[in-house]
């Protein structure tokens, strides 16, 4: 896209395959070019680099129409449910969280509440031991739920700042256990009143369309009020968030760049749009 | 959906004349659509409607079915041509043990798909043995482990001075040879295609087991990313197979397409849950109809 100048049919069709190829989705990526193409017809736009400028502003607005700052929590602890689909990076955003909290000097436990899939609660331990910080789990097999119970009330009553839950990755197509989701958040609010304060979708930068069913169906059963989208260090472009703003005014907290626990950072929208024509 | 679609753009065509580059400019407009909205690759498309294209000009408009359904069959056919109707089996080694690695980018579905793989090749008259390399993820050895005793076959945990991922991969192999298990599978930990340390550590993998069967197991869900990942990972190793996980959902799967498009290599299973049963051998005409939604 870099040496095109005028506006021809050639630069159109570059910048439909960078949407589209950026997973924004075939429906979106037409929509905005329409709009370009009207006002190219209308004699309102000059140049090819104008062209790209307004695709980028376009982008921006959708973006920053849902940054608004999480939740003012009252008193501790503030409880952060991480949802999403299997093998998403739950897990690992919450390793990298709880390094965060606890570089603000807040306390932080950790809820294992995946009961269900195989060395998943060792995984959380791990990440546990790694940042100092206690995680509160049962055996295999038991109640998420149980679980949740437990490390609010522990947290209640040691002052906690922060709680953060692990749960297991779960299709948006089963039904039980999109119930056993909404089940959890009840738990929470009757333990903790107003929690959840933050339900975080956790959602693979490779997915492609079907990232906006999941996030559709998640808000759904779990009340989703913001995304992390991981794995943004490979070459994905993670374009479907643009979809999921557009439709479900999501705003996207942090991205993850990497499997270490760094490698989290606060999202940024200008810069997130370079990349995807990059 | 996509004949209901195509419905109403023949619907001014019943029974006569031709399909013509006029009304099928319209049909291959809202077959793109549903191709790009199922997942598969914008280049894959383009060339997936220029063979429907070529293959729909001039053709009669046979009264046995209507314009739109002939077009489909068209679309169906291309499809199924690219995705081919290979038989879902591994491939042995002259010698046993045969060792089948099992790779892919973080959170796909490996170490999953590798109980899944051992608990069908039992079911088939075969004596797996799995282990473990991802030395990187936190419990990834113990989440083998865990799967092993679930489904009661064995996994090689490893000697504490095997560290590394060949140490650990040939001592599996010597321990499947010692104790007659006829098949190695390795769980190799995630990593991207784009990570040149990485992406080494498996080629000296290759290098010192000769795997038959290399799998690339990819997430149903990939969007446009699959290309790349399944055409740089069968670039520096050479995959021999690909399973597809995460079809219980509703994601369309169109990355199928375009990782057989780009590799050549057969898609050999399909992941349909999380339990150790959940996989089942290829159907292309299933993943076809899925696509098209
Ligand atoms: N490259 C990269 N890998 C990541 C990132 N986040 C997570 N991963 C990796 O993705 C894989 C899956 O991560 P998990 O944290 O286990 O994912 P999960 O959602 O908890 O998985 P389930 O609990 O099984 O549903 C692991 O190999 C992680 O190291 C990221 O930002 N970048
Ligand atoms: N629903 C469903 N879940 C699956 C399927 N295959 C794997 N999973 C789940 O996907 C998640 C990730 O699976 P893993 O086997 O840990 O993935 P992996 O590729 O080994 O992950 P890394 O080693 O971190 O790269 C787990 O929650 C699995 O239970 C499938 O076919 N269907
Ligand atoms: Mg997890
Ligand atoms: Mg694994």
């Amino acid at each position: 896209l870099q040496g095109r100048k005028e506006i021809d049919a050639d630069l159109l069709d570059e910048l439909e395959y960078a949407l589209i190829t950026a997973d924004v989705g075939v429906r979106t990526a037409t929509e905005i070019l329409e709009t370009i193409r009207q006002r190219v017809d209308r004699k309102l736009v000059a140049d090819a680099a104008e062209v790209k400028s307004l695709i980028r502003q376009h982008l921006l607005e959708v973006l920053q129409a849902t940054e608004r700052p999480p939740a003012e929590v009252g008193e501790p602890p503030e409880v952060v449910l991480v949802v999403g689909v299997n093998g998403s990076g739950k897990t690992t955003t919450i390793g990298k969280l709880a390094s965060r909290y606890r570089a603000g000097n807040r306390s932080v436990l950790l809820c294992a509440a995946d009961t269900f899939r195989a060395a998943a609660i060792e995984q959380l331990e791990i990440w546990g031991q790694r940042t100092g910080v206690e995680v509160i789990r049962q055996q295999p097999g038991s109640d998420p739920s149980a679980v949740l119970f437990d490390a609010l009330q522990a947290a209640k009553a040691r002052r906690i700042d922060y709680v953060i839950v692990d749960t297991a990755g779960r299709l948006h197509t089963k039904s039980n256990l999109m119930a056993e989701l909404e089940k959890m958040r009840r738990t929470a609010g009757r333990v903790i009143p107003g929690s959840p304060h933050e339900v975080l979708l956790v959602l693979d930068a490779t997915t492609g369309q079907n990232g906006l069913e999941q996030a559709r169906k998640f808000t759904e059963s779990s009340g989703v009020t913001g995304i992390v989208l991981a794995k943004l260090d490979g070459t994905a472009k993670g374009g479907i968030v643009v979809a999921i703003a557009r439709e479900l005014n999501l705003p996207i907290r942090y991205i993850g760049v990497g499997e270490k626990v760094d490698d989290l950072l606060p999202f940024d929208a200008e810069k997130f749009i370079e990349s995807l024509f990059a | 959906n996509l004949s209901e679609k195509l419905q109403r753009v023949f619907k001014n065509l019943r029974g006569e004349g031709k399909l013509t580059a006029e009304n099928m400019e319209v049909a291959l407009r809202e077959i793109r659509v549903a191709l790009l909205e199922a997942d598969v690759h914008f280049r894959v498309v383009k060339q997936l409607i220029e063979s429907v294209k070529q293959k729909a000009m001039g053709v009669e408009v046979l009264t046995a079915l209507s314009p739109s359904q002939q077009v489909i069959k068209i679309v169906r056919e291309e499809m199924v041509k690219i995705l081919g109707t290979h038989q879902s089996k591994l491939r042995m080694a002259n010698e046993p043990p045969t060792i089948v690695l099992v790779v892919g980018l973080q959170g796909s579905g490996k170490t999953t798909s590798t109980g899944k793989l051992a608990r069908w090749l039992s079911k088939n008259d075969h004596s797996p043995l799995m282990v473990s390399v991802d030395i990187y993820r936190p419990a990834a050895r113990q989440q083998l482990s865990v799967i092993g005793r679930d489904i009661r076959l064995p996994v090689y945990e490893g000697a504490a001075e095997e560290t590394t991922p060949v140490e650990l991969a040939r001592a599996a192999r010597r321990e499947a040879m010692q104790t007659g298990r006829d098949v190695v599978l390795v769980d190799t930990a995630g990593r991207l295609h784009i990570d040149d340390q990485l992406m080494e550590e498996l080629r000296l993998l290759k290098e010192a087991l000769g795997p038959t069967e290399i799998l690339f197991v990819a997430d149903a869900m990939t969007g446009q990313d699959a290309v790349k990942s399944a055409d740089e990972f069968h670039k520096q190793l050479g995959i021999t197979g690909v399973i597809l996980t995460k079809m219980d959902g509703d994601a369309r799967g169109g990355g199928a397409l375009s990782i057989r498009f780009v590799t050549g290599q057969p898609l050999k299973f399909v992941g349909i849950g999380e339990k150790f049963d959940a996989l089942e051998p290829f159907h292309p005409d299933r993943v076809v109809s899925r696509i098209l939604g």
